[in-house]
């Protein structure tokens, strides 16, 4: 489904070249539940964002369902993006005057989803992560947590078959990352493909996958087969 | 040194009110080092930010060194801020555009520090916090654990008596949050007062006193003596 192949990118700063991904491979098949660790700054943000079609590689190849992502053009990722990825942000990335409602209708507006269904699957969405009582709160109004609570049923509400999450649970506390996992391994075990970057080794055990980067490389990628 | 009594706050939300800490009373002397901890939405941030003199209450009292800080002029309230209290927001508040240094740099020139020594200061404070190398890349164009880091060096380089941090290691991985940790730890032994927001158990065990919020009260409040 997902294959990475000797992908590497680096960021242009001044007459600095700063790597960043090193020749990154790996393979994704549908439904597994994959958990990436490592240091603050080995590039593993970078590489969700190119998994998700958010941002370009420079060198080796991307290929999603067969397909070459580089031979696609702006229309087609974003199509691909809004149908089949679910993107949770390590930094959320709510419009912070929009009521968390709202928030999470933005990607079913995008898909043309009509109004009352829209409104319906975003208020599922919202009462799905514990936030039925902060509906009408915007983004500013709302608590760390709940912010990252809101990105997450953003992600989630068009019911996509990739789930990527940076970080989900980074500023819930314990029980609500227990339930947000859950969550998560519940739509795994349904079927959908679940990549999420984690610091915490109780957040990365729901994986069954696990993959290590350090310095922009893949230093460790184990399945386990229990 | 510091005193709250009875300390009340809610939001006005359309027709709603939001209760958010509901008599709030605590004592806090110099030289603590203090965990706050408590479920998503239970009222920390807002607790921490009335501390930090950046939020005001409705009812009950706030002593700062025996002055009510009700009392005080919007100049006095910043000159504290800027003179005696370091904050770490919890959703780290970077200027975007400007690089680490000038992000680190910004409560020197408030202080009226000159150039040379705001500048030397800046670099100091983003080594301790293991930045040296990025200390030129704007707040954009760092990671997620980056960014909390460039914060965090912005709350020190004043050398505050009082350090008050909104969740300092949420986006580090467990070897930079022992670091940042063990920086804070040095800063305590030196005399500062010190005062965290966690969920983490391993960050909070750095403490000697925590106090456990839950629906904006204090539900518990234990100091060890060891
Ligand atoms: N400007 C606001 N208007 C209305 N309600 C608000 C506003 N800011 C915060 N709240 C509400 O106040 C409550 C407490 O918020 P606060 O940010 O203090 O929580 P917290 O304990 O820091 O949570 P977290 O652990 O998720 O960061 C939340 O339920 C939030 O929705
Ligand atoms: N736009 C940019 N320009 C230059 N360097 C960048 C840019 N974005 C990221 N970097 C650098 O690339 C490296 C990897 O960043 P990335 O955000 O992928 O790290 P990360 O593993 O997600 O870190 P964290 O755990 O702290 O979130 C970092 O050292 C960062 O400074
Ligand atoms: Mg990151
Ligand atoms: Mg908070």
């Amino acid at each position: 489904m997902i294959s990475l192949q000797g992908v590497s990118k680096a960021y242009k700063l001044g007459d600095t070249i700063v790597p960043v991904l090193r020749g990154v491979s790996l393979e994704i098949a549908p439904g597994q539940f994959i958990a990436i660790t490592g240091p603050s700054g080995s590039g593993k943000s970078t590489l969700m964002n190119i998994l998700g079609l958010l941002e370009s590689y420079d060198s080796g190849s991307y290929r999603f369902w067969g397909h070459d992502v580089s031979t696609m053009t702006d229309d087609q990722l974003a199509g691909l993006r809004n149908q089949r990825i679910g993107f949770v942000f390590q930094l959320f990335n709510l419009i912070p005057r929009l009521n968390a409602l709202r928030n999470v209708e933005i990607p079913l507006m995008y898909a043309g989803v009509g109004t009352a269904e829209r409104r319906h699957r975003a208020q599922i969405a919202l009462q799905l992560v514990g936030l039925g009582e902060r509906m009408d709160h915007t983004a500013s109004q709302l608590s760390g947590g709940q912010q990252q609570r809101v990105a997450i049923a953003r992600a989630l509400v068009t019911d996509p078959e990739i789930i990527i999450a940076d970080e989900p649970t980074g500023s819930l506390d314990s029980q609500t990352s227990h339930d947000i996992m859950a969550l998560l391994q519940t739509l795994n075990q349904s079927g959908k493909t679940v990549i999420l970057v984690t610091h915490e080794d109780e957040i990365a055990a729901y994986a069954s996958r696990i993959i290590y980067l350090r310095d922009g490389e893949i230093r460790l990628d184990h399945q386990s087969t229990t």
